[in-house]
């Protein structure tokens, strides 16, 4: 099973969003994924109902003092497994700092345990291009990218693009990536230029489905429920099925 | 003058939206405001329409190797100044480290030299607090925490709040804030329940000036410019224009 890293520099494009709700679509599908929160923000631990984390029952347990992924994961009511975050995670970058073995650390706590299962792990990234990202990319097989359908967030595709090309010349291999455009509103001529914007560069590394903007996705982490348990009739809902299904179709968890 | 920050940990709420059209909007002010661009993504300096800066040329060089804020200052399309970013910034957490005098390096820096101009200036940070914000909140008088009208974004609010207190018991000096509501779509119910939630927590400190989401606020950086030169009669304009003389007539700035 694949391990995905879901990363854009651009804040507040719908990382979040996407890792909570294609974890619901992958748990409805009876995959039961695996989530990592690496977000000091813990919005993904959040938005799975979690409340009141412990640091050392954390994923800063995993970096501080090495304890084993597999002790770490947790039941979210929904059905999946999350290693949940804390805010002492933001301290992370700044303790590992320049050591070099520093960014692999999560690709070999990862190896030894939770891939055995042969479930797919999600991992929630934090908007910026640290020490903790560079720990979810080297230990991901594939990068899902969203977008969404706005300028500035364009611009952060094209940034991390470059960052991936150097990331792969260092690797010595492909780092697969596919983009997911969020927030489309198809009222504004805006979303749809910047929709072609995006097919024309990435051609079909960019997903058929857009997610459009729909309130009960920007309104069900309050609730700490995904879109299938808050709103099943949306077109939020509806939209995260048809990327759900287009991207275990395609082999992308595989 | 004042020395302005504007941060949320939240990613996409509108800080780089605000900074430029608050900047623009001093300008139009006659106040000279000066900006310094702290988010590798380089946003403010994009929509502020400069494009291929050299790392030399950026605050990069100002950290890097101590080059006088000063000579980094440029002149922006639209009339105010500005010390760019460059992607490298992103380096500089990495590179400062557990350095106990890393967070003080901005301050310094601008005692010595911008403050003597009666300038007030704005600082766009990144959404991550790290050591590049840490420089931007030691570096201020005030803090402007724009927050959209969502609920992952009040969440931010909650977690700066606390990190600020610690800020202020580690500086001994109170960190005066305001808190701005960005995207605020009168169409959804969200938008009134999320404002009313950060009224009743915050009370005073929130401005009466609500930005609405508004597409040209969008679109503009896409052209290098702020709302007042992209489209002076849109929503977007009129509500920078009263958040600009709210702030002034409050002595904000001062
Ligand atoms: N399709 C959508 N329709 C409406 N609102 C959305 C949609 N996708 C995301 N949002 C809202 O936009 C805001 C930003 O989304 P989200 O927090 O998922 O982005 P993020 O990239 O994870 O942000 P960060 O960079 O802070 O981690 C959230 O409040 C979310 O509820
Ligand atoms: N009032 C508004 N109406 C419509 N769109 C808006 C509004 N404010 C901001 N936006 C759009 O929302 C996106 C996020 O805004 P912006 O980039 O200013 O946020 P940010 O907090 O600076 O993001 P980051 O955390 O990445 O630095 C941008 O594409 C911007 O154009
Ligand atoms: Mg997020
Ligand atoms: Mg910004």
């Amino acid at each position: 099973m694949a391990t995905i890293a879901i990363f854009n520099q651009k804040g507040g494009v719908g990382k979040t969003t996407t890792c909570l709700n294609l974890t619901a679509g992958l748990t409805r599908a009876q995959r039961c994924p695996v989530v990592i929160d690496l977000d000091p923000q813990a919005h993904m631990t959040l938005a799975s109902g979690i409340h009141e984390v412990r640091q050392e029952e954390s994923v800063v347990a995993f970096f501080k003092s090495g304890k084993p992924l597999a002790q770490l994961v947790r039941q979210a009511q929904a059905g999946w497994e999350i290693v949940p975050a804390t805010l002492e995670l933001a301290k992370i970058d700044v303790m590992l700092g320049n050591d070099a073995k520093a960014g692999s650390l999560l690709r070999n706590g990862l190896s030894e345990e939770l891939t055995l299962t042969g479930a797919p792990i999600l991992i929630d990234c934090c908007p910026m291009l640290g020490v903790l990202t560079l720990n979810a990319l080297l230990a991901a097989d594939r990068v899902l990218i969203p977008v969404s359908a706005d300028f500035l967030s364009l611009q952060g595709v094209h940034r991390l693009e470059v960052a991936l090309n150097v990331l792969e010349s260092r690797l010595k291999r492909k780092i697969e990536r596919r983009v997911v455009v969020t927030r489309f509103d198809a009222r504004r001529k805006l979303a749809f230029e910047i929709f072609d914007k995006v097919r024309e560069r990435y051609g079909n590394l960019v997903c058929n489905t857009r997610i459009s903007e729909n309130v009960s996705l920007a309104t069900s982490p309050m609730h700490g429920k995904d879109i299938f348990n808050f709103a099943p009739a949306s077109p939020g809902a509806a939209d995260y099925k048809a990327l759900t299904l287009e991207l275990l179709k395609s082999g992308f968890f595989d």
